[in-house]
């Protein structure tokens, strides 16, 4: 079975580049996860 | 062995009174096919070991699979999928003898590696391998990241692939040379974005629906809306990002709710039920738009979000703590593979069920 997640979330509002993006995934393809840790995470400017 | 014996020396057969000629040979046969039989199995499982340690260490190495369609593949198409997943809920549903649970159970973990200390349960009170399969855990087993600013893993599994979606035609990469697009996996949503740049906060706050706006053309809104300063303007601009978890067979299969999340709606698409390991995502195309799937959309804080719990022939059918009616994985009515998705609205005037972040919201069960 498999999950798939599609969520809108913040990115800077100057540049849409991939750099300057605010919500960062916090893991890597192939990484076991479990429920309840972080997928990403953003910061508010 | 046997049946090569039998051939090349052909002895007459045994008769009621006379006989026993033959008695001897055939007492080779179950033996001889018990063996060939764990010896196919072996090699079997032999050689999907070594595959798998192969796609690892390629892994490993950084070399991505590419897509590569195969006859099992296109002989996957002719088996009926839907109607050996039932049947082996069916037989994972029966009630197992108490004294035997926990040997099935531990023989289970150590062929998928689960853990079983997490367990909520003494193995012996999971009565069939379903109830076992879909098991609660133990308080505490699953902290929830409680970051105002973070979004948490709905599932445990592995991450197969995660980015942002970005153009109208937003494309999700099932594997390296193939695609699919999000509004196949998902449907035709009223809430997802539709904006190429991303910038789709109003779809929130505002209630203009989507026929009202492909009524309204770029420079007629251009041209109506002067540019002021706007408070909400200030605000980030919001993109829409994607990921996919697949959960091996040893891992939790229960959901949980990613974040505070309020869920409008559920669509059900009643699909295929192909197998979603990795060499079936390498070698079945449109693999997760054809697979039987519950979506759940709704709003967060941040604006749209949708789960979809995609089937697979093992566990195929998906159960919804919230909507308990729910029952997937039924006999088909229709041949077509191409039914619209059954859809429910939860509530109305955007009033849906809300949940809090790490609350369950479903499970994925056996068959």
């Amino acid at each position: 079975s498999t999950v798939v997640l599609v969520f809108q979330a913040p990115i800077s509002k100057l540049h849409e580049d991939e750099s300057s993006q605010e919500f960062r995934f916090c893991v890597r393809r192939g990484d076991r996860i479990r429920v309840g840790e972080a997928l990403g995470r953003w910061h508010s400017s | 062995t046997s049946f090569a014996k039998k051939f090349q020396t052909p002895q007459p057969r045994a008769s009621i009174n006379g006989g026993g000629g033959n008695s001897q040979g055939d007492s080779y046969l179950v033996p001889g096919a018990t063996v060939a039989t764990i010896l196919m199995l072996g090699v079997l499982h032999a050689r999907r070991l070594y595959d798998d340690k192969m796609t690892e260490e390629k892994r490993e190495k950084g070399i991505e699979l590419e897509f590569q369609p195969d006859v099992k593949a296109t002989f996957l198409r002719l088996l009926p999928l839907r109607s050996m997943s039932r049947c082996w809920g069916y037989l994972t549903n029966m009630e197992i003898p108490v004294w035997l649970r926990p040997h099935i159970y531990k023989a289970w973990a150590r062929a998928f590696h689960s853990n079983l200390e997490e367990a909520a349960l003494p193995l012996d009170e999971y009565a069939s391998l379903r109830d076992f399969f879909i098991r609660t855990l133990k308080e505490g087993s699953r902290p929830i990241d409680a970051g105002p600013q973070c979004l948490v893993s709905p599932v445990d599994g592995t991450v197969l692939r995660f980015g942002e979606l970005k153009g109208a035609g937003a494309m999700i990469e099932q594997v390296k040379g193939f695609s699919y697009s999000v509004f196949s996996l998902l449907g035709a949503s009223p809430f997802l974005p539709t904006s190429a740049d991303g910038d789709v906060q109003e779809e929130h706050s505002e209630s203009i629906t989507t026929t009202e706006k492909s009524n309204k053309s770029w420079w007629r809104v251009s041209l109506a809306s002067p540019k002021v300063w706007d408070p909400t303007s200030s605000r980030p601009k919001r993109g829409l990002f994607y990921c996919v978890v697949y959960l091996k067979p040893g891992d939790y299969h229960r959901i949980h709710s990613p974040a505070d999340w309020n869920i409008l709606l559920r669509r059900h698409f009643s699909g295929r039920l192909y197998p979603l390991n990795e060499r079936a995502t390498r070698t079945i195309r449109n693999l997760y738009i054809e697979n039987e799937r519950v979506i759940l959309e709704g709003l967060w804080q941040e604006g749209f979000m949708a789960l979809a719990a995609i089937g697979a022939t093992n566990i195929g059918s998906i159960e919804l703590f919230i909507e308990p009616e729910l029952h997937t994985n039924r006999p088909r009515k229709k041949f077509l593979h191409s039914e619209p998705p059954e859809e429910r609205v939860y509530g109305c005037e955007g009033v849906g069920r809300m949940l809090k972040k790490g609350d369950e919201l479903g499970a994925f069960n056996m068959g």
